[in-house]
Order: structure tokens, then sequence, then C-alpha cells
């Protein structure tokens, strides 16, 4: 299961 | 990527390039909070830690490069510069922001997405930039009078988390799982600290006066 994206906005 | 978080970037990076400008155009720094500007360093430093483990896109990386640099360098210039530091209203710039520090520290201690370094780090720098316009906008009232850029500076800089909030609102319509609840509720007081501000800029743009603040 791919790590969900931790912070992808700035 | 949606439209209200790329307009909310770049609004972000122009208020942070209208700084620059006054400050390289005017040599000048006066009006403008240190302290407020060393804690968006330190907001950007805490919060930008995955900036060499975690690739989210060039975008992301640039975008997160340049707040870094040109908040240092912002810093280092009302501290190091010597026509600049000389306009820096020292005696004007007495908010205590030490307690911003360590009450957002405290609060990302208890409240995280997860008890680790970089997270409670993340949480803390959320929580940081929510209050770091504080010394700036006491700044303004005492100064009274408030230039056109600074004004500017100021107005980009509070509508950028402004347009955050609707794209926050546009992610949770899109996914519901979606929830950045730190973030989101972070980023309405941010934004709600601005309320006057936003209010007197309104007044002054209206009648096409000079922006006053009540002291």
């Amino acid at each position: 299961k791919q790590q969900p994206r931790s912070h992808d906005e700035l | 990527m949606n439209i209200f978080r790329f307009l909310g970037d770049m609004t972000h990076l122009i208020s942070i390039l209208i700084l620059l400008l006054k400050i390289y155009a005017t040599k000048s720094c006066s009006g403008i909070s240190l302290k407020t500007q060393e804690l968006y360093a330190l907001v950007f430093l805490t919060r930008y830690l995955d900036l060499f483990t975690d690739f989210i896109s060039v975008y992301n990386t640039v975008m997160k490069l340049v707040f870094i640099a040109s908040s240092l360098a912002i810093v280092w210039c009302m501290r190091n510069h010597p026509l600049v530091r000389r306009s820096y209203d020292k005696q004007l710039d007495t908010f205590r922001h030490y307690f911003l520090l360590l009450a957002s520290f405290l609060l990302a201690l208890l409240l995280h997405e997860k008890f680790a370094f970089q997270e409670v780090l993340w949480a803390f720098s959320i929580y940081l930039e929510a209050v770091a316009i504080l010394p700036q906008l006491v700044l303004l009232q005492r100064s009274g009078n408030v230039d056109n850029l600074t004004g500017q500076y100021v107005f980009f800089l509070g509508a950028y988390r402004a347009l955050y909030i609707f794209n926050w609102i546009y992610r949770y319509f899109i996914d519901p799982h979606f929830t950045r609840w730190i973030a989101c509720v972070s980023g309405l007081v941010q934004t709600a600290l601005y309320a006057d501000f936003f209010y007197y800029y309104f007044i002054s743009w209206k009648n096409n006066a000079k922006l006053q603040l009540p002291a």
C-alpha cells in the first residue's frame, strides 16, 4: 500500500 | 493541485516578492516586523524538513526552496544590511514573540497527526504560522501610517491562507476522506486575525485614502 503522501501542500 | 491552492501559493509568492521589492528598492524595512519575519523563517524551516526525503513535484520542491531562501534573506537583510537595519523600528517591534513559539510548540506536542519528530514539527509550523503575523499587526497599529508596499504585503499574506481555506473545502468535496483539521482550523484562525486589517484595507481602497490603522 503506497504510503499516503504526508503533506503535499506548502 | 487545484486552482484555489495554486492561486494561494501565487498570492503567497507575490507577498514575498512585494516585501523583497520594498526592501531592495527603498533599502528600508520601516513598518516591517523583524520578529514576524523570524517566525516565518522558522515556520518554513520546520515545515519543509521533508524537502530532501519526500519528493512530491518539481513545483513543490522549488516553492519550498524559494520560501526558505527568501525568508532567510529577509531576516539576514534586516539584521545585517547596514542601510536596511538602520530603518528597522526596533523600539516599536516589541511583541514578545517567544510566547508564540512556546505556545505553538506546546500545542504541537498535544495536537498532531502522529507523534513523530517530523509530524510534531509540522504541526508546530502550522500553529506558529497562524500567529506569526501578530507582531507585524501590532507594529502597524503602533506606527500609524502604513506605507503602500507594506500594506500590500500584509494584504496578500492574509489573502493566501484565505484561498487555502477554499482549497481545503474543495479537497473535502472531492475526497471526503481528506481531512486536514489541524491545517484547516489553524488556517481559519490565521485568516480571522487579519479581519480588522482587511476591513481598514478595504476602507482605504474604497475612499482611495491612505491605509490608517487605529492605534
